[in-house]
This record gives structure tokens, C-alpha cells and sequence, in this order.
């Protein structure tokens, strides 16, 4: 499904070189539920934003489905992720503009889903959630916890098949960050694919692979029993 | 030092009412360390804004050293804090436009701190938090958790009397978090007041008074034995 073949990823500052992921190769198959663990500054949130196409690598190969991704055309791209991919990333997740039902209905827009649907489906997404009685807010009248909340909805608005999350109940309190993680659960039964950035140790234990990220590279990667 | 007398906090939207904090009361002597939690959208972080000066409740008292601070002028207000407090706040903490550095000097600027000593102890304060190779980086060319750390270290600029701390640890790996931590309860041990909102019990566990809250009200308030 998706394979990483030695990526690496260098900003400049200057004439100084900071490698952000220095030689990375790994596989996931479809249905698979991933935590990726590691210190801050690691690489985490570059490895997963390269995996959900948001950044291109400096060098090496990305291949989606056996096709080498990084000689796709941006709108092809773009395509793909609008309808197979969900973001939830660690900050700065939704349009300021828009209110929390707008936000969620707004990858809908790009899918072509007619207007009533994507309200119905808007708003019941939302109420899943418990964020139903804040349709109307702006981020900014939300609390830290209903943002990752609004963002979490919008991640899965165009049901989509793998789910790249960034820290996703970082802001939530045991039960709620529970909660998401049983729909998240529910969702990779029915075999959508799960990425999941985490510095939570309880989290990583309910999934089925951990990789952990030790400046820019894969220290480990173990299976582990599904409990 | 820091007393709130039946604070609530509504807000407007449209004609529906809001009410984020409804009657809070709470003294906070010098020196104490209180941890605050509670379900997402329980006033936590409201709380935290109207305590630290940085919000104004609808209605009820807020008094500061017994002085009723709604009737400071803002000026005055802006001027105690600047001193008194430090603020790490639960996302947007940076100066987008500023590096890391400069945003650490900037709370010594308004404190009027020559600039050959802000440079010195920026660089200081940034190194302490293991952030010292990442001085010139902006905001946005850092990982979440580093961007955490700089808003820490510039919490601590002005050696405050005390630090109103929402989510302090929310993007960092357990033992980068036991680090802020132990910073925290070295300057608590100097007594400086610290207020934290935590989601994490382990976090709330190093706290010797645990504040829980829940729909805009404090359900409960504990002191624990220290450890
Ligand atoms: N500007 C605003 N306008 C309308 N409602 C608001 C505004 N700001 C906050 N709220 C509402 O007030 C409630 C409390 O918000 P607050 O940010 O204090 O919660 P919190 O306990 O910090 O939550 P979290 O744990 O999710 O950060 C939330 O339900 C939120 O929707
Ligand atoms: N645009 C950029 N320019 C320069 N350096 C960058 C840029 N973006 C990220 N970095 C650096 O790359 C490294 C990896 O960043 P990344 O965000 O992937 O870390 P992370 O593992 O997600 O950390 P955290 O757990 O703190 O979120 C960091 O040290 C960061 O300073
Ligand atoms: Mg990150
Ligand atoms: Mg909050």
C-alpha cells in the first residue's frame, strides 16, 4: 500500500543542513493501525506529513500502491488525498474563517458531495464526536479539546481509507482521548489504515505496530499482539 | 495572593448564552503548585486567562494581593504581568515572525533588561530546555514539542513570581515532559506559584492541590500530600 524507500529530508538554514528524516524505508499495508513514537524533533510529524503526501522529500522514493508517487502530477495528488486521506495534524487544523460544521463539510466540497449531505453528514459527524452543540463556533470560541475534536471530524468527513493522525487526543482528557481512540479502533475493523503520531504510552498499546523515531530515523519497529 | 470571588465568564452568540465559567470562587496562596483538570469545555483554560490577567470575567471579583485588579487600569495590569507572570498557553504561543531566541527576549524587552543580558540568558534559558541548536529557527521550521519548549522558556524570562502553565507537557515524550516538570518544581521550590491545566494524572500527581472542573464550574479541590 504505501512503501518509503530510504527518504530523506533536509531543510538549510543558511549554509547549515538540519535533516529532519535521514534515510527512512518502511512499509504499510493496508489495514494496518501504526503508532509512531520518538522524542520532540525526532521526525515524526515530517515522516507522517511525507507519508500523507503534504511534503515531497529531498531524496528517495514514495510509492502508493506500487506507483511512484513523487512523479504524479500535484492535482493527481492533491486528488488522491481529498479522497483516500484523512489529516488530523498536531496544530493549526482548521480554517479560522469557518465555523466547526463548515470545516468538516469542507473536504466534502472537494468530493463533490451534494449540499444536504454534507450537512447531514456534517452534523452527525460533529455529534459523534460531542462537539453537536458547537456547530456554529469559530475555532477560535472552542477549547483546545473541541478544536482536535472539530479536526478529528473533518479528518474522517470523506470516509477515507487511511487516517494519518498527529497527536490526535494531545489535548483531550483520559475518557474523551479514549473515545476517539474506540472510533478510530472501529474504523481500522473495517480495514481503513491508521498512522497515528503519539507520545502517549496507553495510546501506542492499542495499536498493532509501534515504530519508533530517534533523530530522522527508525530506531524500531515491532509488531506487536493485538491485545 | 490570587483570589476569585463568584466569577463567571458568558459569552454571546448571537442569543444563545455561552457560559464557560458559572461561579467560581478560589484562593491561591504564594507559592502553592495546583494542578486544574477536567473534561474538554469545562473552563479550564478560561479559568487560567482570568486568573493570569489576560481575560476579564462578566461578572464576580478577581483580587490580587487584595487589590481588586478590575479596577486597575489596563496599563497597570499589563505591567504586573509583565513582572509577576509567566504564560505557557495551550497552542499559538509564538511570535510567528520572531525565532526562537527572540521570542525569549521579547517579555525582557518590556521589562526593560539591557540587551547584551536578554541575549545571554535567552540563549541560557533556550539551552537549559535543550533547545540551544535551534536559537535562529522560526516557529514554523520547529517540531511541535520544541515550539512547547520555547514558549516555556519564555514563560520563565523574567523570573516570574508565578506560571500560569495550560498543557505545558501536551507535545512532549514522557521523559522530555519529566524535564519541564522538574524545571517547574525547581522554581516552586523557590517559591514560585505554579498553576497548571493538565490532562495527565501522572502530571496532576506532582501537583500538591488538584483542582477538577466540570461545565464551568470546580466540581472539586484536593490537597494532596506531597511525594
Ligand atoms: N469566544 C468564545 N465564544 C463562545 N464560546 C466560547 C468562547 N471561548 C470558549 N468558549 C466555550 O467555553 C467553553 C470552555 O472553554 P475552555 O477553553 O475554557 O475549555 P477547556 O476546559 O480549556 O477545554 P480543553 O480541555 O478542551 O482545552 C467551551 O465549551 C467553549 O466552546
Ligand atoms: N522548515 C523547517 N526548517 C528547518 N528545520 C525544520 C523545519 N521543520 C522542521 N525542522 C526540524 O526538523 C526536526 C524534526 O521535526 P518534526 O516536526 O518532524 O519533529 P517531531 O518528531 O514531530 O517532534 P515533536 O514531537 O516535537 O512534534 C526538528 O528538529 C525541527 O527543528
Ligand atoms: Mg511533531
Ligand atoms: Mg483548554
Amino acid at each position: 500500500f504505501i512503501e518509503l524507500d530510504d527518504i530523506s529530508k533536509v531543510y538549510m538554514m543558511g549554509d547549515v543542513k538540519v535533516a529532519a528524516l535521514s534515510g527512512v524505508s518502511l512499509r504499510i499495508a493496508r489495514g494496518e493501525y501504526a503508532a509512531v513514537m520518538g522524542p520532540s524533533g525526532s521526525g515524526k510529524s515530517t515522516l507522517l506529513n511525507i507519508v500523507g503526501g503534504l511534503d515531497v522529500a529531498t531524496s528517495g522514493k514514495y510509492l502508493l500502491e506500487g506507483v511512484e508517487v513523487t512523479r504524479l502530477p500535484d492535482a493527481e495528488l492533491a486528488r488522491i488525498r481529498c479522497r483516500h486521506f484523512g489529516f488530523v495534524f498536531q496544530s493549526y487544523n482548521l480554517f479560522p474563517e469557518l465555523t466547526a460544521i463548515e470545516n468538516v463539510m469542507m473536504p466534502m466540497t472537494y468530493a463533490r458531495v451534494a449540499p444536504a449531505e454534507r450537512a447531514r453528514r456534517g452534523a452527525e459527524l460533529l455529534d459523534s464526536l460531542g462537539m453537536g452543540h458547537r456547530l456554529r463556533h469559530l475555532p477560535s470560541q472552542l477549547s483546545g479539546g473541541e478544536q482536535q475534536r472539530v479536526a478529528i471530524a473533518r479528518a474522517l468527513a470523506n470516509d477515507p481509507d487511511a487516517i494519518f493522525a498527529d497527536e490526535p487526543t494531545g489535548n483531550l482528557a483520559t475518557k474523551q482521548g479514549q473515545e476517539i481512540l474506540d472510533i478510530l479502533e472501529g474504523l481500522n475493523e473495517r480495514s481503513v489504515t491508521i498512522v497515528m503520531v503519539t507520545h502517549d504510552e496507553k495510546v501506542a498499546a492499542r495499536a498493532s505496530r509501534v515504530i519508533t523515531m530517534r533523530d530522522g530515523q527508525i530506531d524500531s519497529d515491532r509488531r506487536v499482539a493485538a491485545p
